[in-house]
C-alpha cells in the first residue's frame, strides 16, 4: 500500500516508524524542516509542504495514494488536510483527532476512521493497571480481555499444560517464541524463557499470578 | 484497588472513565478547578490540588493508596510527583510521558510503567490500517496480531464453521455476542448481528475479507 502521513508529531512519528517495518511504501509530509529530516530515513519520501494547502498535496502526489493519515491535532488545518484529501480522490482517508468534537467534524467531513490516542490510552491504560504482569492487553469488554505475559521464571521448564487447566474463566489462546507465533500450541510443549504467553478471560482472572 | 489520578488532561480523563467502570475506588487530582469538576462525578473523590506539593498529597490520603498514576506530560510536573508518591509509600506507581527522554527519567525514578500514548497510539494505528474491518487489533509480532470484527451482515445466519476453516493462518479464538464472551466458541454456533467474532493470524489473513 501506498500511505501518506501528513503530520509528524508523536502520533505520525509512530505511525511512520511501524508502517516502514511492514513494507508499505509511506509519503510522510510536515511543515517543519526538523520532523521531516528525522522521518527521511524511515519512509519512502519526506518532504517539507502545508497539508491545509492542496496544490502542495497534488504536487507531491498524494492524489494517487491508496490511503492517507491526517495525524495533526490543529483542528483546523486537520479538518483542511482531510478535504484536500478528498478532493484530491484519496479513496481511504483516516485521522486523529485531539477532542470529541474534533472527532465529530472529522467523521461529518468524511474521514472513514479516527482514533484519539491520549483518551484511548488512558482507557486502555485502566485495564493494563489490572493485570499488572501483561506487557499488552485488549479488551474484549467491560469485564474480560485478552492479556499477553512474558512467561514468569518459575514456569520455564514446565509444559503448557501446568497453566492452562481447562479453566473455564482464564483460557490459554496462543504461544509467541521469540517472536514466532504458535497459533495452536500444543498441551505438552515446554514453556521457555522467550515465550509470551497470550490467555483471554475475566480481568480478574487474567491479573492472578500464573 | 484505591487509585490515585494525579492530572486530568484527555488521558487522565479517559483512565478515570474506566476505572469508574471496574469497580476502583478513585480519588483524581488537578490544579485546574473545571477538571476536577469534570471528573467528581466519574470518581469517589476529586480534589484541586498541586501534585508537585507533597504535603498537599498527604493530606488527600494518597499514601494510603494502593497505586497512582501521574497523567501530566509536563516533564517537571510528572517527576516531582513521581517523587512524592515514592516519598508517601505509594506501592505502585504508573505514569505517562511525553517523550523518550521523559519516560527514561520516570523509569530512573523507579515508576514501575510507563506509557506514552501518542506513540503507542501511532504504532496500534499502523496496523489497525492494514486490517480495515478490525474495530480493535493487539499485535504479537511484526507481522502477526489479533483482531476483532464485528460479524459483517453476509454471515448472519452461517454457522462459525464458516469462518473457521481450521484455517493454519487465521484462527478463530472467541465470540462475544451482545458483550457476553465465549472462551470456546462451538463450531456450529450460528453467527447473529450482534457478534463479534475474535481471530488470531497474520495481518495480511487478518485483512482478508471474512
Ligand atoms: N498546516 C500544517 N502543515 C504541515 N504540518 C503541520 C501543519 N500543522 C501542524 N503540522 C505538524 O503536525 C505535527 C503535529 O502537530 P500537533 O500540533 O498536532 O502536535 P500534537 O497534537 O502534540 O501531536 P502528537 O500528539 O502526535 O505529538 C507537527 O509536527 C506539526 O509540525
Ligand atoms: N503541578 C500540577 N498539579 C496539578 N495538576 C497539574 C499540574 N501540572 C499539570 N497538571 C494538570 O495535568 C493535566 C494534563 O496536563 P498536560 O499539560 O500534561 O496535558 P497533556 O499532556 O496534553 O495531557 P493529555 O494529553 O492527557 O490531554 C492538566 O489537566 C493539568 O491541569
Amino acid at each position: 500500500m501506498q500511505i501518506a502521513v501528513l503530520g509528524l508529531g508523536r502520533f505520525g512519528s509512530g505511525l511512520l516508524s511501524e508502517l516502514g517495518k511492514l513494507d508499505h511504501e509511506v509519503l510522510a509530509v510536515d511543515s517543519n524542516e526538523g520532523n521531516v529530516q528525522r522521518a527521511a530515513p524511515l519512509c519512502t519520501k519526506a518532504a517539507v509542504a502545508d497539508i491545509t494547502d492542496e496544490l502542495a498535496l497534488r504536487d507531491l502526489g498524494v492524489g494517487g495514494m491508496d490511503a492517507a493519515v491526517v495525524a495533526t491535532g490543529v483542528l483546523e488545518a486537520s479538518v483542511l488536510a482531510a478535504m484536500n484529501l478528498q478532493a484530491l480522490g484519496v479513496p481511504a482517508i483516516y485521522a486523529k483527532a485531539s477532542t470529541d468534537l474534533h472527532a465529530s467534524i472529522l467523521q461529518r467531513v468524511g474521514v472513514s476512521r479516527v482514533v484519539q490516542p491520549e483518551q484511548d490510552g488512558g482507557e486502555r491504560f485502566a485495564h493494563l493497571l489490572r493485570v499488572e504482569a501483561a506487557r499488552d492487553y485488549l479488551s474484549l469488554n467491560a469485564d474480560y480481555g485478552i492479556g499477553v505475559y512474558p512467561a514468569p521464571p518459575h514456569l520455564h521448564g514446565q509444559p503448557l499444560s501446568a497453566v492452562d487447566s481447562g479453566d473455564t474463566t482464564r483460557r490459554l489462546l496462543i504461544v509467541v517464541r521469540d517472536d514466532r507465533v504458535e497459533l495452536n500450541p500444543v498441551r505438552d510443549r515446554v514453556i521457555g524463557p522467550g515465550d509470551a504467553l497470550v490467555f483471554a478471560g475475566r480481568d480478574e482472572d487474567l491479573a492472578r499470578e500464573l
